[in-house]
């Protein structure tokens, strides 16, 4: 839907439900929690290269996700609080590229640091 | 700013790079302008030459609007959300999603909600192509995230020190990017009021 000027958008396209619309209804949770819907916000964090891929995410809001979202509110410049404020979920909520933030778990946003000297590192543990 | 890993640039013998669209994606030429426009952006700061061409097989840069799955694993989800993705030199790969409502110019500040700045998406993206990952500096082109009837199309500080760090000023010194030809969006208004630009 390409068009030369706004007056040219047809009410019937003028939609803003989007699928991150649903990540609101996570305010507030907290570490421990367990609510539907942490699954997907996971999914959303693994998409942008916040979280490892894991082939089944849990509805836990568990270290993993806590640290993700620290790492996420760093990159975003917001209170670095590890919990869905406000602030956090309204960042989320916006439209985006769909380029990870962090590739191959080494890059960082921040400027003037080259990609590999990253402060963002996974740590995981092998099983 | 920041790089992709392993820093891929386009190699040191290509400075002038050619870009196509998709056939299936049949654009007018005001569209075509738009991306002509943002090429010229990143060509105004660094020694790169870009120019469309007719074959979309050969060429450097393809770019296609696309729906849903498209076969490259990253699948687009409709309105809003994921607007457009672009992958590492020398991939070329520019997608933007076909279901967004994209407007090619004019006064966004009575733009319907969903209504997305097409230029802003294809400035930020030609960054991916040339070998920028995204930037914490909230200014610059390459912060990865945009609201929607928001005009962001200037080049930062931050943006311009990383691509030049790739590749290099442009030899006849930084040169006026191209003119804007609509009204400042809302974003830029409140930005130029408060000094933030």
């Amino acid at each position: 839907h390409i068009f030369p000027n706004v007056s040219s958008i047809p009410s019937w396209l003028n939609k803003t439900n989007c699928a991150w619309n649903q990540f609101q209804k996570l305010k507030g949770c907290r570490p421990g929690d367990r609510l539907n819907g942490l699954s997907n916000l996971k999914t959303y964090l693994k998409q942008f290269g916040y979280i490892p891929p894991s082939p089944n995410f849990t509805d836990l809001f568990d270290p993993l996700l806590q640290s993700a979202l620290q790492t996420y509110q760093t990159n975003f410049n917001l209170n670095v609080t590890g919990l869905l404020d406000d602030q956090t979920l309204a960042q989320i909520q916006l439209p985006r590229c769909g380029i990870p933030d962090i590739i191959n778990n080494s890059s960082s946003m921040n400027s003037g640091k080259p990609t590999g000297h990253s402060a963002t590192h996974f740590h995981s543990v092998s099983h | 700013y920041s790089f992709f890993p392993g820093r891929p640039t386009w190699p040191s013998h290509r400075r002038h790079l050619t870009y196509a669209f998709a056939p299936e994606n049949p654009l007018s030429d005001e569209v075509k302008g738009v991306f002509a426009r943002a090429f010229a952006r990143w060509a105004a700061v660094t020694p790169l030459t870009f120019s469309p061409v007719e074959s979309f097989r050969t060429a450097d840069i393809r770019i296609g609007f696309y729906a849903g799955d498209h076969g490259d694993g990253e699948p687009f989800d409709g309105v809003l959300g994921t607007l457009a993705h672009a992958f590492s030199p020398p991939s070329g790969h520019f997608h933007l999603d076909g279901d967004e409502s994209w407007v090619v110019s004019g006064d966004l500040r009575s733009a319907p909600m969903a209504a997305i700045d097409l230029e802003s998406v294809a400035v930020h993206e030609i960054g991916h192509l040339l070998g920028l990952g995204h930037s914490s500096v909230e200014e610059s082109i390459m912060f990865p995230t945009i609201t929607s009837r928001t005009r962001k199309v200037d080049l930062a500080a931050d943006d311009i020190n990383g691509i030049q760090e790739l590749y290099g000023g442009n030899p006849d010194g930084n040169l006026t990017p191209p003119s804007t030809p609509s009204p400042p969006s809302v974003q830029e208004r409140d930005m130029s009021r408060n000094g933030a630009a």
